[in-house]
């Protein structure tokens, strides 16, 4: 089953 | 105050991102203009900046944070013509962007001005990575890409080695899958056509949303090439290049997608 990742998993708040 | 050649130009821009995002705020400062945003479900982001040197004059002496709807600035930009140049101010205090549009000959001067508004965005940094694989291809072809592999499935998996590039999916009704080249497969009307020129230090495999990867090739018409920059651990990067009139680079467009990950 394949589960869509997000941006801010990746990226951090400024 | 900015004036721009070619309106079609940012119609073009904004037209690529208005139905990614909703809101965005311009950060103006006297070296161009910066957007950022992510979509309302945070699985991509979008950048971009549009360096002084896109327009035929530039000046903003002090930073400035304009919040705007991208339906209404799409809205404003689909009154002019794409030839005609574009003159934007704010005033002050900063609550309107006027955008004045004049036709090549002079003939007709037209001016809206879009309602600003308050915007808390909290900026993202985005890290400078070494991606492991940077893919160079056609946008047309990049495009036809993810539109024919959607029409099998929902999601493409990118497979990048130093011979290749793969593009393939699985849905209810079969398989697909395209594989490019790497390099130059030969001339056409004096122009190189490229498979795709690969840079790569490490193969890499990854998975993504072909429903947002078909947003972003609505940015084809601002560019000849797309890059793909990818790596293990990080979103992928679709970048188009934004030039100004003379030809020159002056600012990019990118689009960042979260991967998919297997469970």
């Amino acid at each position: 089953k394949e589960t869509q990742q997000e941006i801010p998993e990746f990226f951090t708040k400024m | 105050n900015a004036l721009i050649k070619q309106a079609g130009l940012l119609k073009k821009i904004i037209d690529a991102i208005k139905d990614l995002i909703d809101e965005a705020t311009l950060d103006c400062d006297n070296d161009g203009i910066y957007l950022q945003a992510m979509d309302s479900s945070h699985v991509s982001l979008v950048t971009f900046y549009l360096k002084k040197n896109l327009f035929e004059k530039y000046s903003c002496n002090r930073n400035l944070s304009l919040g705007i709807n991208m339906t209404s600035i799409a809205k404003i930009l689909k009154c002019g013509m794409s030839d005609d140049t574009l003159l934007l101010e704010t005033n002050n205090p900063i609550d309107i962007l006027s955008f004045k549009f004049e036709s090549r000959r002079g003939h007709k001067l037209s001016q809206f001005q879009l309602r600003l508004m308050n915007l808390e965005m909290e900026r993202l940094s985005i890290p400078d990575t070494e991606y492991s694989c940077i893919i160079e291809m056609m946008c047309s072809e990049f495009s036809k890409v993810c539109h024919d592999l959607a029409t099998i499935g929902d999601s493409m998996t990118i497979t990048c080695t130093k011979k290749n590039v793969t593009f393939d999916t699985t849905g209810d009704l079969g398989t697909g899958i395209v594989s490019l080249k790497q390099g130059v497969v030969g001339s056409e009307n004096d122009e190189n056509v490229y498979a795709a020129s690969i840079k790569i230090v490490k193969p890499v495999s990854l998975s993504f949303s072909l429903r947002y990867l078909i947003y972003f090739t609505k940015a084809s018409s601002l560019s000849n090439k797309v890059i793909l920059h990818m790596g293990e651990e990080v979103p992928l990067m679709v970048e188009y290049k934004i030039f100004n009139t003379y030809e020159e680079e002056a600012g990019y467009l990118r689009y960042f997608l979260a991967p998919k990950v297997n469970e």
